[in-house]
């Protein structure tokens, strides 16, 4: 987190706020509601309240403008800059300004009003921006489904820097930024997708590309904003184009880079039991078009063409993957080897003499 | 003919929203502001690196394509640094 330059803060911790006009975008109501989400996003964690008022000047004015609105800092129609604000202090002192020319939205197409007020909301009360890519206060856009946002503990430890911390006896915490050449880096799920590798974790995934050396991260809702965050296998069908993502026992499917509508459905299309409650890992033998899941310590194949299990199923992972143990966060299959993720350790699995030829760390793939 | 002649337009857009970002969020100094116009220059090199050091994109000081990438996408009106 960065503080504003000189340290700008409010003296009073009990601040109001005006909602001075509205976007013909959205709904009254639906403003009003994302607004106030967006100050209780700060109040949960701070001894700061707010407390709107309907007319006269609040410290805070929220109002849609467009273009050239007299504050030095023009808008520039649809994208690009979508609002700014201003630091606390008097008259236009934690003023927010939205650009008016973007289509703002309760959910996920355009822009997400809660989500960009709450930002904004960061610099009204002191805060600059974050170089940290998961913190709310990080200057790119970037969608979170409201219903499953946290505040991150990176604005957290900024905004009680500032002001100190709740009055709330438990000590609200938030999700913290997993670090790329972190030794201790864990994957949830790892899958090929078009030549490229993609790394899930939590509500992030990194996307590495074989011939480039940066790996770059990213929101699983900016690509795939009805995808859920803690993705727990996934695999790649070559032939088809298709990725399949799981989590619990539902799954979706990508086509292409699509998210392919009327899903989740459900693991038990596949013809697991019923008491398989979700899949470890995964990958795809595009080879033999043969899939192998793997739950706990065993593991299923399923045939792609026929789309259906094989027979004689499941077995046991240690009996066909000398050296893999079980609980096994993801798979993936690159040219003859089998790569498995346990924990911060990646083994390399030849199938040819079945046995694990070397051993990694999870994450050797991005070029710590 | 020489490529180089003129400007593709694609370069002299590229050249305009590199300089237009560090502007706006790197306190670039504008032609009008700085006295020296090759201190200029090098200063959209250093403020270039100073964008890609903030965004952990690879320090290069030019606009390479994740920078490029990185200047398009919607984002806060407020700058990076400074006021």
């Amino acid at each position: 987190y960065v503080l504003t330059d000189g340290n700008p803060k409010w003296e009073r911790k009990n601040l109001t706020y005006r909602i001075v006009n509205y976007t013909p975008d959205m709904n009254q109501a639906d403003v009003e509601k994302a607004i106030q989400k967006a100050f209780k996003v700060w109040s949960d964690v701070s001894p700061l309240t707010f407390k709107r008022i309907y007319d006269g000047n609040a410290d805070i004015m929220m109002s849609f403008e467009t273009g050239d609105h007299r504050d030095n800092s023009p808008f520039d129609g649809p994208n690009g800059l979508l609002a700014h604000a201003f630091q606390p202090g008097n008259g236009i002192g934690g003023d927010v300004h939205f650009d008016e020319e973007e289509y703002w939205t309760k959910g996920s197409n355009g822009y997400n009003l809660f989500f960009v007020a709450a930002h904004e909301l960061g610099h009204s009360l002191g805060l600059s921006h974050s170089t940290d890519p998961g913190a709310l206060m990080y200057p790119t856009y970037s969608y979170i489904e409201p219903n499953e946002f946290h505040l991150p503990q990176d604005d957290i430890n900024g905004i009680q820097t500032v002001y100190g911390p709740s009055d709330n006896p438990v000590k609200p915490t938030g999700p913290t930024t997993p670090g790329t050449c972190d030794p201790k880096l864990t994957f949830d799920a790892v899958a090929t997708m078009r030549g490229e590798l993609l790394f899930f974790k939590d509500r992030y995934f990194w996307r590495k590309h074989p011939q480039m050396t940066e790996v770059d991260l990213n929101f699983i809702s900016l690509f795939w904003p009805n995808l859920p965050s803690g993705i727990q296998a996934a695999y790649e069908n070559v032939e088809r184009d298709q990725v399949f993502l799981f989590k619990e026992n539902k799954y979706w499917v990508l086509s292409g880079y699509d998210l392919v509508y009327n899903h989740p459905k459900s693991i038990y299309d596949f013809g697991f039991p019923k008491n398989v409650k979700r899949i470890n890992a995964a990958f795809s033998d595009e080879n033999s078009g043969k899939t192998y899941f793997f739950v706990g310590d065993k593991y299923w194949r399923y045939d792609e063409n026929s789309r259906s299990m094989d027979q004689g199923y499941p077995k046991k992972i240690i009996n066909d993957f000398r050296g893999i143990g079980k609980k096994i966060d993801a798979a993936f299959q690159s040219g003859r080897y089998i790569y498995f993720f346990i924990g911060t350790r990646q083994f390399q699995f030849d199938p040819n003499v079945k046995r694990v030829v070397s051993v990694m760390k999870s994450n050797s793939w991005f070029n710590c | 003919s020489s490529s180089a002649f003129p400007v593709a337009p694609e370069t002299e857009d590229k050249v305009q929203l590199v300089e237009n970002y560090l502007q706006h969020f790197y306190n670039l100094e504008t032609d009008k502001q700085s006295r020296f116009k090759n201190k200029n220059i090098k200063t959209v090199t250093e403020k270039l690196k100073e964008m890609q050091a903030f965004f952990g994109l690879k320090v290069t000081g030019k606009p390479d394509v994740d920078t490029l990438e990185v200047m398009k996408k919607p984002r806060c009106g407020v700058p990076d640094v400074g006021q």
